[in-house]
């Protein structure tokens, strides 16, 4: 057996730091797309839980519908993309 | 596919866009040809239209920018957030914004358009071989200048084609330098800088200066990235240095070491670990063509579909062959309609007969039959106008034997349109220029090379417009402007002359050039005339508008601004 690499991540001057845990990197999906926000009826703002956010974007993005955060849907959030928010605010 | 609340769009046909500046990753004609495709997936499937303007505020301001790049949504450096565009309306809205972090291709890897050479701006052949060996990036070999080449067929050798590859010791673009190359050293700030340097800008781009010393010239302009230059990092435009050491080890080519995001990175000097310079290495990038034709999407008033096949659907993916899907036809034409002429349903009431004029009282009245005119022929659907004039105080649009009038004012209704056969009998269909005396209120007509005088129902006429002294290699007159008493500008080509119509003839000193005394107006303007106050010269379907003092204070629409379409 050979030894596992150790890798060392390094943060690269100039570079904007995307090294985000999943969950994290989920939250910022969703609230940049605006799958966590939404604006009630009344003009009220309120946050949406994310695994309801989570539907959302996965039937938006044509995923499987689960509520949870899988690796079909990280991969989708990952992929380059627009930066105009899938859900209107 | 889903359209903006409120299903926001143009309310125009005829869409404006505008350029503001541009990638170094391309040659400025590809990413002018890339919008312009783009473009034209959305406009073969409606009837809108997309017009370039070069100068002013067109409905779809298109920017290259990086990080924060003056609106609420910074980019995020390479790769993520792509692009964004906003819906349609006014200032910011219908603008195109696109991450100039990424590397934009056509989504195949660099495009190298070459310059010069003998291949007439043919791209790079990769790889291609020289002297026996084969090269997959352009290359200094074989030349003293230090000058990057490439061949733009697969064998030099063989075929002879070469073009040289982008440089900023070539060219520069945008600036203010006119595409000048960089000159080196040059002076900035009182250093010397032997290369292109992003210092003294925030927004990251490389430039130069194109003298030897920009403190005292301001001469500048943006470097073209290379070919093998990396993208991003803290050295974008340098070139890999391989081998460098990264935290000891020696790599001879691109790694994701060091990354937690596999992204292919490398040194840009001979040790990441002394310098930390480093960028991206090329890819094969971004299909601008694509995320513009997305985004374009977005500023016609689509919002994202969720069809993963559509091109509004909001992940990047590159297509070989594009086409348009059919849900991002349906929406498009649920906002614009289809292209082609609408169907004509059977029409229960008879025919409009036209509107004819009232006569002047004075005047005796003749019984004139009123002629059917074409219920189609709508002011607004007209693009442009034979000429536009006022008589009598009113503006009168002319265009193929009939015309409209408006009296200008804010709730003025377009009357019209009226066949100028009923109203001035001896006048041909195509009017080139009108002008009424304000002397003698008689109304002067120009088609081609002959003119007539109307006062009141006589006619004089038609007589050449040499007969006015002007030079018989003139085609025709397009405009005439009121120039105090007895005198009128007439326009023709790039030149004008002063007539004194009293006399009959033209005034020495003319012709003069329209650009030299009317600067900033177009110099092959198809109407002129005096409106209000102001001088208007109209070039396809826009005006210029130039006050007293000569300064042109608005550039607009023909159609919305004075008809009020």
């Amino acid at each position: 057996w050979s030894l596992p690499l150790k890798s060392v991540f390094v943060t690269f001057p100039g570079d904007i730091p995307k090294n985000l845990t999943d969950s994290e990197l989920a939250e910022n999906y969703l609230k940049n797309f605006g799958y966590m926000n939404t604006v009630e009826r009344s003009g009220f703002q309120s946050m949406v839980s994310t695994a309801k956010a989570l539907k959302r974007m996965q039937r938006q993005l044509g995923l499987e519908e689960t509520g949870v955060l899988n690796k079909e849907t990280l991969d989708a959030m990952k992929k380059p993309r627009c930066g105009v928010p899938d859900v209107a605010n | 596919y889903q359209t903006f609340e409120g299903d926001l769009k143009w309310d125009h046909n005829d869409v404006t866009y505008r350029i503001l500046n541009y990638s170094p990753d391309m040659d400025s004609a590809i990413i002018d040809d890339a919008f312009a495709r783009a473009f034209k997936v959305w406009s073969d499937v409606t009837p809108l239209t997309f017009t370039r303007l070069y100068d002013g505020t067109a409905d779809i301001m298109i920017s290259f920018g990086k990080k924060d790049h003056g609106d609420p949504y910074p980019f995020d450096g390479k790769d993520g957030l792509l692009a964004h565009a906003y819906p349609p309306g006014e200032g910011i809205q219908g603008d195109a914004h696109f991450d100039d972090d990424e590397f934009w291709t056509l989504g195949k890897g660099a495009v190298v358009k070459t310059r010069f050479g003998n291949a007439n701006g043919a791209t790079c052949h990769f790889p291609f071989s020289f002297g026996g060996k084969s090269y997959s990036t352009c290359t200094t070999e074989g030349r003293t200048d230090n000058l990057p080449w490439c061949s733009t067929t697969a064998d030099y050798d063989k075929d002879k084609k070469y073009g040289f590859c982008p440089s900023e010791l070539l060219y520069t673009f945008d600036g203010n330098a006119g595409g000048a190359p960089c000159v080196f050293p040059f002076i900035f700030l009182g250093e010397e800088y032997d290369s292109c340097t992003t210092e003294g800008r925030s927004d990251g781009y490389r430039w130069c200066a194109t003298t030897g010393n920009f403190d005292q010239d301001k001469k500048y302009g943006f470097c073209p990235s290379r070919d093998i230059a990396v993208i991003g990092g803290n050295s974008e435009g340098d070139p890999c240095h391989f081998p460098f050491v990264f935290l000891g080890k020696e790599y001879h080519s691109c790694t994701s070491e060091g990354r937690g995001d596999g992204k292919l990175w490398c040194s840009t000097t001979d040790s990441y670990d002394d310098d930390q310079k480093w960028g991206f290495c090329p890819d094969q990038g971004y299909s601008l063509f694509l995320v513009a034709a997305h985004e374009f999407g977005h500023a016609l008033g689509l919002d994202h579909s969720n069809i993963r096949e559509a091109l509004m659907y909001p992940m990047y993916s590159y297509a070989e062959d594009f086409s348009l899907h059919s849900d991002d036809i349906a929406g498009i034409q649920f906002l614009y309609g289809k292209t082609g002429p609408d169907p004509t349903p059977p029409n229960p009431n008879p025919p409009t007969a036209e509107p004819t004029e009232p006569t002047d009282p004075t005047e005796p009245t003749t019984t004139t039959t009123a002629v059917p005119v074409d219920p189609t022929k709508d002011a607004c659907k007209q693009d442009t106008f034979d000429t536009i004039t006022v008589i009598q105080g009113e503006l009168h649009f002319f265009k193929d034997g009939h015309y409209w009038k408006t009296s200008g004012s804010s709730n003025a209704e377009l009357k019209g349109p009226f066949t100028i056969s009923n109203k001035w009998p001896a006048l041909p269909a195509v009017i080139d220029s009108a002008f009424e005396d304000s002397l003698t209120k008689k109304l002067y007509f120009f088609s081609g090379t002959r003119f007539w005088v109307y006062t009141g129902q006589n006619v004089l006429g038609p007589r050449s417009i040499e007969k006015l002294g002007l030079p018989n290699n003139i085609e025709k007159v397009e405009g005439a402007l009121q120039r105090g008493k007895g005198k009128v500008l007439l326009f023709s080509g790039e030149n004008f002359w002063r007539l004194d119509v009293k006399a009959q003839t033209i005034d020495k000193g003319y012709p003069k050039f329209t650009d030299v005394v009317f600067g900033g107006v177009p110099n092959d303007a198809h109407d002129v005339f005096q409106y209000q106050g102001h001088t208007y010269f109209c070039r396809d379907r826009f005006y210029w508008r130039m006050n007293s003092r000569r300064q042109v204070d608005r550039v607009g629409y023909v159609k919305y601004d004075l008809l009020k379409c």
